[in-house]
């Protein structure tokens, strides 16, 4: 049959249940042993931050789609957290092989990578059923859920998000080619804008490194 | 995979960029 920007989104979607319909609502046996393994143990601190970020994005979806819609908030937020597991164990093996190491108890405490990730993957779901989500929500213009949306409900810096992307498209091969473009654009919008945002982290890293410059004898001035 | 331009260089992942190297 000719492929048509619907048929297009039902596959995509079809693609993603199919992946996601087998894949935990918690962390694996794999995922724990991990969590085990830190010197610090994070699953308290994951498991209350899902439950935290749910409640906040529960309450954002209703207020940009109407109160009658909030279980599609629900589900989609459901989605992104077992595609957040997913990730995540993908992630560490793939970690686990590069650094050889077996304790990521740094990252696995980091609050920015968890909230990063979870976005990441509440994105990619979000992006996957579209504007389908604004049906039963009126005005259009004024309910667009997708990028950089996520940040504002999540209250996450556009530059830690950005440090997901890469390695979120490397460890992740199920991503259908319209999501990592879809991501790609996300990056382009993070370079090109918000990261420039006068309360972005970027700012600190930047200021970190004038600050190492100069600690340094530098025989020439930094150039423009 | 797809066409992505991937930036990271092989010593690096999402450790290094969140700080926990």
């Amino acid at each position: 049959p000719p492929q048509t920007p619907v048929r297009a989104a039902m596959n995509t979607i079809q693609q993603l249940m199919v992946i996601l319909n087998s894949a935990n609502d918690s962390p694996s046996n794999s995922l724990i042993s991990y969590f085990n393994n830190c010197t610090v143990n994070p699953v308290e601190n994951i498991l209350q931050r899902i439950e935290h970020l749910s409640y906040v994005f529960r309450t954002r979806f209703a207020e940009a789609v109407g109160q009658a819609c909030v279980e599609i908030g629900v589900q989609r937020y459901k989605l992104g957290v077992r595609l957040y597991y997913r990730v995540m164990e993908s992630m560490l093996k793939s970690e686990e092989k590069r650094l050889s190491v077996h304790n990521f108890s740094k990252l696995l405490n980091n609050s920015a990578f968890h909230t990063s990730l979870l976005a990441c993957a509440v994105e990619v779901v979000m992006a996957t059923y579209g504007r389908s989500a604004f049906e039963c929500g009126g005005s259009s213009s004024e309910t667009d859920l997708t990028f950089p949306w996520i940040l504002y409900v999540f209250d996450l810096k556009a530059f830690d998000f950005y440090k997901v992307i890469e390695s979120f498209i490397k460890v992740e091969s199920s991503l259908s080619k319209a999501m990592i473009k879809h991501l790609e654009r996300c990056e382009h919008q993070i370079m090109e804008c918000l990261a420039w945002k006068s309360d972005s982290p970027f700012f600190d890293l930047l200021k970190q490194s004038k600050d190492r410059e100069g600690q340094i004898e530098q025989p020439e001035p930094t150039s423009t | 995979s797809q066409g992505y331009h991937f930036g990271l260089e092989e010593d690096e992942g999402v450790s290094e960029l969140f700080d926990c190297d």
